[in-house]
């Protein structure tokens, strides 16, 4: 299984630290600020405290073994772009780096990131498109023809089976999930009974979604 | 058309800003900083300086009258708290709010926050995800049990129909989508038989569909 290390634990640095953790694949976190470095001691394998920007701390680590590395030092441009030169000139296989704007991505490519983040950036817009599109409680765009939403359950629809409602021939849609106060069925069985307050997941084409949000 | 405000240019709230604004919608962008207004002054319809945690300068600056705001203050939580809670009391019918974390995020929801976002956060997990599985292109945590994924057919899976894939019943997921070339097929039948170089997109628990990511 491969390893990984994340170096700056940021919000998105320790997201993706513990997310990989979570999964099962042993990571090591290293953050040069002494405090992140605790609050992150019981949440991967491994957590140390060191300036990723010195050649010789980078060599004690072993960083040369891990199969990727991301960089994701936020503020501190330049740190972010020394880290991911040294990392390329140690040979480090995979070197995924979190850009603060374009320049700087452009930038990273050119010194030896293989593969550039911009999660502001990206959620940014992503938020913007939701917006726009929709009334409801969570609107995402899994493609250009294909949405998910949230909707809570039309009155014109309580009280039926999924099986009775027909959404997949009337709508082209796929009743995902269906959430019930705390819980969240899925995937609901085509008997399952929608009640008042439901809030139902569904996907599909974007025509037959926005017709569904429609519903009364 | 709707209005909308956004609060706060880093990287999060400049992207809405300026995605807003491509999408043809009027955007109203603030921030304390002079030289972030200034660096805005030309990419959405207005740009104001301006501290929004003071009440009197969002009564002048009519906020009220917006349909939604962004709040897309960072660091500073308290003013990212406060600024939602005057957002709320002069009745702005939507807010979303930006949060550093969790424990923040409950706070924003209970304060009056419409939609909280985790930028940083769920972009890790995305991150996270892709560098598990070369086969996925795409991954989206729906909800803190469910997620969206997209896939490279794994090999197993090729040739199969979806009903003879049993990849309900195996791993709790649901197959919306399957891309191919340039077509979508949504939603698929369960007589729809895999081919090489499809794209899967699924929806299931975590544990699922990692176990599908995981697949050869
Ligand atoms: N040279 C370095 N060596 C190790 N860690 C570093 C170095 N420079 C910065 N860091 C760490 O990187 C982490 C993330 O950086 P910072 O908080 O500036 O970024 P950010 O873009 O605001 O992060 P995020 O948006 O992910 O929360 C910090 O915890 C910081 O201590
Ligand atoms: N009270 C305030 N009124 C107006 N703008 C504010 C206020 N407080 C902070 N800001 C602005 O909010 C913007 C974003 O805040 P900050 O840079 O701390 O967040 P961030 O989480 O690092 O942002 P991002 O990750 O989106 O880049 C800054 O440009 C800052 O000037």
């Amino acid at each position: 299984k491969r390893q990984f290390a994340v170096m700056g634990l940021g919000r998105f640095g320790s997201s993706v630290a513990q997310t990989l953790h979570e999964m099962g694949y042993e990571v090591l976190a290293i953050d040069q600020n002494e405090e992140r470095v605790q609050d992150f001691s019981d949440k991967v394998t491994h957590v140390v405290e060191a300036d990723t920007t010195d050649e010789d701390s980078l060599q004690a680590l072993g960083i040369r073994n891990f199969d990727v590395v991301v960089v994701a030092i936020g503020q501190n441009i330049q740190a972010n772009m020394l880290t991911t030169l040294q990392l390329k000139e140690m040979g480090v296989p995979y070197i995924v780096a979190k850009a603060q704007n374009a320049l700087h991505g452009k930038m990273l490519e050119k010194i030896g990131a293989d593969r550039v983040i911009y999660p502001e950036r990206d959620m940014g817009k992503r938020v913007a498109h939701n917006l726009v599109s929709t009334n409801v409680l969570e609107y995402i765009a899994l493609s250009p023809d294909l949405s998910m939403v949230e909707v809570t359950a039309p009155k014109a629809l309580v009280g039926k089976s999924l099986l009775e409602t027909n959404l997949r021939a009337k709508y082209a849609i796929n009743v995902l999930a269906i959430k019930r106060k705390d819980e969240i069925i899925v995937p609901p069985l085509p008997t399952e009974k929608i009640m008042l307050e439901d809030i139902l997941i569904v996907v599909g084409g974007n025509e037959g979604v926005q017709r569904l949000e429609e519903l009364e």
